[in-house]
Parts: C-alpha cells; structure tokens; sequence
C-alpha cells in the first residue's frame, strides 16, 4: 500500500510504500490517551507475483479499536463488523446506514466509503475500491483517510500516527532523474539525509475511481530515514 | 362404430359426482400471494346431483373473486356490502337453498363451502380466487395450504410460481401426508435467482390410501417456504405509482429484554393446561440470555409473584425461576385485572429505579384461559386499566388458552398496547405453540421503529411506526406516490439498536426504478397497489377492534370502500354469486369471520348454513366477521 502524508506547514507531501507479504497486520495509528488503534492488514492481487518490485499489496482488512468505548471495527470490502465488547452488528457495503452511539458515529455510504467520528475528536475515513469482480489479477482494496488528526495526542505513534505531530523537512538539491517527469532531490527529515523522487499519489476520498492527484516526495525503501525505527516494529500479530 | 370419449374409472365416482380436476395454482410476486382453486366436476348420476366445494384458505386471506360455471356457463361473484348480501342470503336459507359461507376452521384457517345442484350429465367448475400477503417469521415466508379431496382427482395438481425481485436464497416444500415414494415421483421444486417453482402432481394410483383402496391419502398440510436474498436490508419496489418497501435487517446484537410472565393460575387452568404452560416455561427459562431480566406474577383470587421486582436470567436466577414455575398450582378464580396491573407496574419501577439496562426492551405476556370473575371484572375496565398503566411505554401479549377464553377482549387488550393476542389450542402441541409465540418475540433488534419518506411525496401510508423489529420477521410499508411518474426515491429507517441508534437509508434512482419497470412485463402490474390496499385494510379492520364511537364508524367506511374497490371479502363485505334465470335457488355467498367467536375444529361443512346468518342456537356455535 501506498501512504499520503501532508505536511500543512510546508504545503507539501511526502509518500512511501510498504511493501510486506500478504497476511501482514501493520500498526497504522496507536493512542494510548484517546484509546484508540487502527490496525491494518495487508493483502496481494488474486495471482502473487514472487517479485517484489511488480507486486501490488493494499490494505484487505482494517482493525479499528476504542478501548475506552469497548467498540471494534472490522472493515473488509466484503463486509462491516462492530463489537460493542462481545456482542457483533454486521453491515453491507451494500447498507447505506448511521450507527450512533455514545461517543461514536459510524456513517456507512452505500459501495462508497464509511465515514467513522469519535466524539468531538478525529474522524477516520474507509474508501471502498472496488474492481470488476471477473478481473483476472486485481481484487477490491480498502483505503484510509485520517481527518481533523491534530485531535489525536501527542503521544500518538504508528505508521501514520507518527506524522499528527509537526514534522519538518527540507528539500535540496532537487535534479533531474532517469523520468524526466520525476526530479530527484535530496531531503534532510529526521536528522536523516535521503534521496527522494517528485511524483503523485492520489486521493480518492471524493470519488473512489477516480481520485485527486497529489503531488509528493516519495521516500524510497519502505520509508526508511522517514519512519521512525524499523518496519518491523510497526508489525503486529493480529488485527485487534 | 363408437365415437371415443374419455371413460371414468367406477372408482373415480363417488354418489354420482365425478370430481375429474382439481388445481391449486399459486402465484406470489414479492410476497404477495394471489391463488386459485379450481374445481371440475361432472354429474354422472341420472338424477340431479348436489356437488360440495370445500376450501380451507388461511385466516389472514381475503377471497376474491368466486365463479361458478354450469354447462359452460359463468356466474362471476360481486362483493357486496355485508347487509345487502346477507338479505340476499337470509332468503336462499330460510327456503332451505343452496347457500355457502367462510367459517374459521382450526388454527390457521377458515373454510369456504359451497354447494350447488347440479342436472344429470352436466358439468360445473367451481373456481375460488384469494390473496394474501405472506409475513415473515422466523426467517421464512409461508404459505399454507390445506390438501383434502374428498375422492380420488384424475387431475390433482399443486403449483406455485414464486417471483421476488431480491433473489430467492432457499425454498422448500412439505406436505403432511406424503410419503418417501410420492416426494419424488410427484412433488418437485426448483428455483434460481428470482424465481422459484413448486409443483405437486400426483397420478391417481399414487392418491390411493392403499395399491387397493379408492380413498385419498391427500389429507393434510401442504406447506411451501421460502426466503429472499438480504444484501440490504431493506428493498423497495414501485410499480404504477404505489410502493412497497420490506425492511428486515439482520447480523444485529438482541436487544435485552425485561419480561414479566402474568399467568392465570385460577382453578380452570387446573391439571393439562397448567402443565403444558409449566412445560413452555420450562423451555422459555432455557432459551432466555443473560443479559434479560424477568419475573412471574401469577392470579388467581389472589396475585402472587416469585419476585419482589426483576432479576437477570443469571444461570442461579434461572435455576431458582425452575424451581418456582415446577411447583406453581392451579387454585381459585380468575383476577387478570390484578394481575396485569401488578406486572405492568413492576415493569415501569424497573426501568423507573434503573434496575434494568437503559437500552433495553419491556413485555407483558398474559397467559390466561378465561373470563375475569375477581377484582375488576368488566372487560372494558381492564383494557382502560392496562391502557393508562402501560402509557404506550412497551408492548402487551394476550394468549388465550383453551375454547372458552374471551378471545375479542383479550386482542383488544393487546392491540391497544402495541402487542398482539395469540390462541394457544389446548392440544398435544400446546407447549410448543408457547415457546413459538415466545421465539417470535425472543429476540428484538430493534426498538422505537420509524419509517420515514420525504414529506408531500407519499400519499396514503400504512403503518410506519413499530415498537419492535424481531429477528426473522419483516416490516412493511406501502403507500402511493404523490408524484406517479418521480425518478428519485429516498426513505429512511430509524430505530435503536441494542447498544447504538440506527439510521438507514434507502435510495432508488431513475435507473433502478426503470429497471423496476421492465421487470413488471414478468409479474401482474397492479400487484403493488393490491398489497397496499390489502394491508391498509388489514391495518384499518385491527384499528377498527380497539376503536370505538365516531373514529369506529370512520375506520369502518374506509375499510369498506377499499374492501368494494379492490374487491376483496373482508369482515365488513360478502361476495355474492347468483344465477341469474334462478337466482332463489343458486345463490351463494363467500364471506369472512372474525376471530371474535369461536368454531370448534370438528364443525365441518354441514353446519356451516346453520351458522352466521341465523340466530344462533347456542353462543357456541357463533360465527361471524364481527
């Protein structure tokens, strides 16, 4: 899977990919004073490929968790389970339908997105991306959006959760590379000194098929230098 | 040489009457069911002959239409005001005529007989219409169907052919009677996206008792059942202006629930009654969750309770509530007022005290077998009694056990506060028609029900508030479109869940609606607009028990003007059949009962001209649709 993240005191984006097998759960976003986890797990096209550089990976499956509200919820594109502590609902992507409770507000959009709120706090956001069911290689992926995440504590960490915090970086020596359409640059982020490509990623959490071209610095290898620590660090063994 | 005719079998003709054809065709489209009975039969005596035509259609069907044809000849029936039919009626019986009527028969059913002479060598067709909407419970649409010729049938057939635009996801069909062998020769069902087909065909030596015998072994229950695809929960269909929208949603946690059992334990309840009750209780104890609450208030001259308020249906509280309902005994005379007023009352200092969880649910259930005779005895009394207790705050179950209960007040009872009254017939099943009414309620899903549609697009709505969705069954809501030609169409589902609020949404666009359309080509067109007059009459007649004065007389004329225009027989209309060049002699009347008397199962079609329209010669025997 691919990771936006914006930089609102640079009016800029870094991205990266993570590339993992397929069944690894990765932390997204852990906040040990608001309570809440996202988990997510990682899954391949319909036929792996054994070289890592062709193989597309997305996210199959998301664990999102409030441990002070006792709620979970499992996302798949087949289908939506929350647990209120032991006891299940199951939705559809098919259901166009606002669960509210205490503290929570799930709004599932029929085969578009869910729309997940927590309190006056941050809201998350689940696109839908679905592919023709036939489709010999590709198979229907999740995304996740984060809004309003300067909600979230500063002790907040993960995958993502590692970037609610201010970040700082700069840009140098930015040149041309092998795609002419693709400057190299160097960037200095977290006392680390990278070489990073211009490109785009996209933003579809207006329209699933469509979505907006973001322009970012991609961080090669895993976001290494970008990431705090080592990817290993944010796998975890299961989804809750 | 000798011109070729098809030859009767000796054994096919019974007194005379060669019944040569009788099918059942049944089609359903979205839920609603539209059947056809049709009966063929030749006098083959040299004298005129009287041939009987008995159909048992379920209660909660409205016939409509009867035609009879003699010779080629066809006398359509016209549904007429009950007061103008019955003029006509009283006339045919008080000369010993032919005349026919609906009277309930047994639990599920009522019985159409009609019987008509018929001259030597001549042929007459009975044909019998009648329509229904099929409810949900417990997961599946049924429809029933009572199977008993009365002589072996050349051409005896059974079929459905069932369309629902969701898909069908399972279908089935059993009959009481049958055995190994004739399930497959005979019966076969089949069905594959939105169709789906039964058919039951049994050759004539299959419809014999045995190799040898000229008697039928058709005697029985025929049952299809069957469910839809549920991708969503909810679907809505419009077809020519009016729409129906089902919605049952599934994959949600119980509701818990805060039930108070008040039973008449008087001495008429006394040994079998009593035990079957002990015995679904028993069961029911096993079935409850833990997160449910509950509590016995027993009357007889007395009002008695296990507990001084509601305990959860912890595995101790369980074992201890065993203990109690093993050693209850029948004493005395019968107190309901008391009774329901005292569960009523510990039900509302519950939720009052918060000794029950927020978010949960609250059920009467009366069990009793008889008339009050303690305490505040009037009918009336007790029903505003509960009334002002309950405050339209939770539901109230009425079941009415055994032939002597008085069944009209126990409904009112509960349809006033939202529940619904069931009998439970005082046979060897009795324990388990208990725990299926209790399984029907067991598990809510949803509580505080609003259907909602955009204001001034939707005319003529029925019921779109519902104190309970449960787990299996189905809501649905019919209505007109304002606008018969819109291309947009949104409605919204709210309720509460057992730990959150509901909402959901439910939207067709102009493409949907058009695909809507195309499908109509397949199915009968008005089908919808038959639905929603067949439950706005349902829904007006069930208002109409608990109404009273003015709001009475009103509900009455608008059930009976849709009862005329749709052409069906409800309790308010008969449907009259005459011959015109002999109208005295060949009138006949379909016509429907209510569920205020009470028939007993043996009364067969004898004494079925003897009921009704006379004065009856005992209470007993009373039938009608008031």
């Amino acid at each position: 899977p691919h990771f936006i993240i914006r930089v609102p005191g640079k009016n800029d984006a870094l991205c990266f990919n993570i590339d993992e097998d397929p069944g690894t759960v990765l932390r997204l976003i852990h906040d040990p004073v608001t309570g809440l986890t996202v988990h997510g797990e990682i899954i391949g096209d319909k036929v792996a490929s054994a070289d890592s550089k062709t193989r597309n990976t997305y996210f199959g499956k998301l664990g999102i968790a409030n441990a002070y509200l006792d709620v979970r919820i499992e996302v798949t594109p087949e289908k939506i389970s929350l647990w209120n502590g032991e006891a299940q609902s199951t939705f559809s992507w098919l259901d166009t339908v606002t669960v509210t409770q205490n503290g929570m507000t799930m709004a599932i959009n029929r085969k578009k997105n869910i729309v997940l709120s927590f309190g006056d706090g941050v809201t998350f956001v689940v696109v839908l991306h679905q592919v023709w069911k036939k489709h010999p290689v590709h198979r229907d992926f999740l995304g996740f959006y984060v809004v309003d995440s300067h909600r979230m504590s500063a002790q907040t960490h993960g995958l993502l959760g590692q970037f609610f915090h201010p970040l700082d970086f700069e840009v140098s020596d930015i040149r041309p590379g092998l795609d002419p359409s693709k400057p190299v640059a160097t960037m200095v982020v977290k006392n680390h000194q990278l070489k990073v490509t211009r490109g785009s990623q996209k933003d579809y959490r207006r329209d699933a098929s469509v979505g907006v071209k973001v322009a970012c610095w991609f961080i090669h290898n895993n976001g290494e230098g970008l990431l705090d620590g080592d990817l290993k660090d944010y796998i975890v063994p299961a989804l809750f | 040489s000798r011109p070729l005719g098809k030859r009767s079998l000796p054994e096919m003709v019974v007194d005379g009457i060669e019944v040569y054809s009788t099918k059942i065709h049944c089609r359903v489209t979205s839920r609603f069911a539209h059947n056809t009975v049709t009966t063929r039969a030749t006098n083959r005596a040299e004298t005129a002959k009287e041939v009987s035509f008995d159909v048992e259609l379920p209660k909660t069907a409205f016939i409509t239409n009867f035609t009879l044809t003699i010779d080629g000849v066809t006398y359509p029936g016209n549904i007429k005001e009950k007061e103008v039919a019955q003029k006509q009626y009283d006339r045919a019986v008080s000369q010993g005529k032919t005349a026919g009527l609906v009277k309930a028969s047994g639990r599920k059913l009522e019985k159409f007989t009609v019987s008509v002479n018929v001259a030597a060598g001549s042929k007459v067709t009975f044909e019998l219409t009648y329509e229904e909407l099929l409810k949900r419970n417990k997961g599946k649409y049924e429809m029933y169907l009572k199977v008993r010729p009365k002589q072996l049938v050349k051409h005896f057939e059974i079929t459905a052919d069932i369309f629902e635009p969701q898909g069908i996801s399972s279908l089935d069909a059993q009959a009481s009677f049958i055995t190994n062998d004739l399930l497959a020769s005979a019966l076969t069902k089949s069905f594959s996206g939105k169709k789906g087909h039964v058919s039951f065909k049994p050759s004539v030596d299959q419809q014999r008792s045995c190799p040898t015998c000229t008697d039928s072994l058709l005697d029985g229950d025929f049952t299809i059942t069957y469910d839809v695809n549920r991708e969503s929960p909810a679907n809505v269909q419009i077809v020519n202006g009016y729409f129906v929208h089902f919605f049952a949603p599934h994959g949600l946690p119980v509701v818990p629930k805060n039930v108070v059992f008040v039973i008449d334990v008087s001495g008429s309840m006394y040994y079998q009654k009593l035990k079957q009750t002990k015995e679904a209780l028993l069961k029911i104890l096993e079935d409850m969750k833990e997160n449910d609450y509950l509590n016995f208030v027993l009357f007889a001259s007395k009002v008695r309770v296990w507990k001084d308020h509601l305990i959860q249906a912890t595995p101790e509280n369980i074992q201890e509530a065993r203990a109690f309902v093993s050693n209850i005994a029948a004493e005395d005379t019968t107190n309901i007022n008391g009774g329901l007023l005292r569960g009523i009352e510990m039900l509302k200092k519950a939720r009052e005290e918060h000794q029950v969880p927020e978010r949960s649910t609250s059920i009467v259930i009366l069990l009793t077998d008889g008339i009050a005779n303690e305490g505040v005895s009037r009918p009336e009394d007790i029903q505003a009694n509960a009334r002002n207790a309950i405050g339209g705050k939770f539901p109230l179950y009425s079941l009415g056990f055994g032939d002597n209960v008085d069944y009209g007040f126990l409904e009112k009872l509960a349809l006033e506060n939202n529940g619904f009254a069931r009998r439970i017939y005082e046979a060897s099943d009795a324990t388990l028609q208990l725990q299926d009414f209790y399984e029907e309620i067991a598990n809510p899903l949803l509580t505080g029900v609003e259907v909602e549609y955009p204001q001034n697009a939707i005319l003529d709505l029925t019921q779109n508030t519902y104190k309970h969705y449960y787990d299996g069954s189905e809501i649905v809501v019919a209505g007109k479109l304002a606008d018969k030609d819109m291309n947009h169409f949104k409605a919204d589902v709210k309720g509460h869940g057992a730990f959150n609020d509901l909402s959901f949404t439910e939207e067709l666009d102009a493409e949907e609606m058009e695909k809507a359309r195309q499908e109509q080509d397949y199915i009968f067109g008005d089908y919808i607009e038959r639905l929603w007059a067949y439950l706005t009459i349902e829904q007006l007649l069930d208002k109409r028990k608990k109404a009273q004065g003015e709001e009475k007389e009103n509900l009455t004329a608008q059930a009976l003007e849709l009862s005329l225009k749709y052409h069906f027989v409800t309790p308010l209309t008969s449907m009259v059949v005459t011959k015109p060049e002999d109208n005295e002699d060949q009138t006949a009347i379909a016509d429907k009962p209510g569920d205020g008397g009470w028939a007993p199962e043996g009364e067969r079609a004898g004494s079925a001209v003897l009921v009704g329209y006379q004065p009856p010669q005992t209470p007993y025997y009373y039938v009608d649709g008031d």
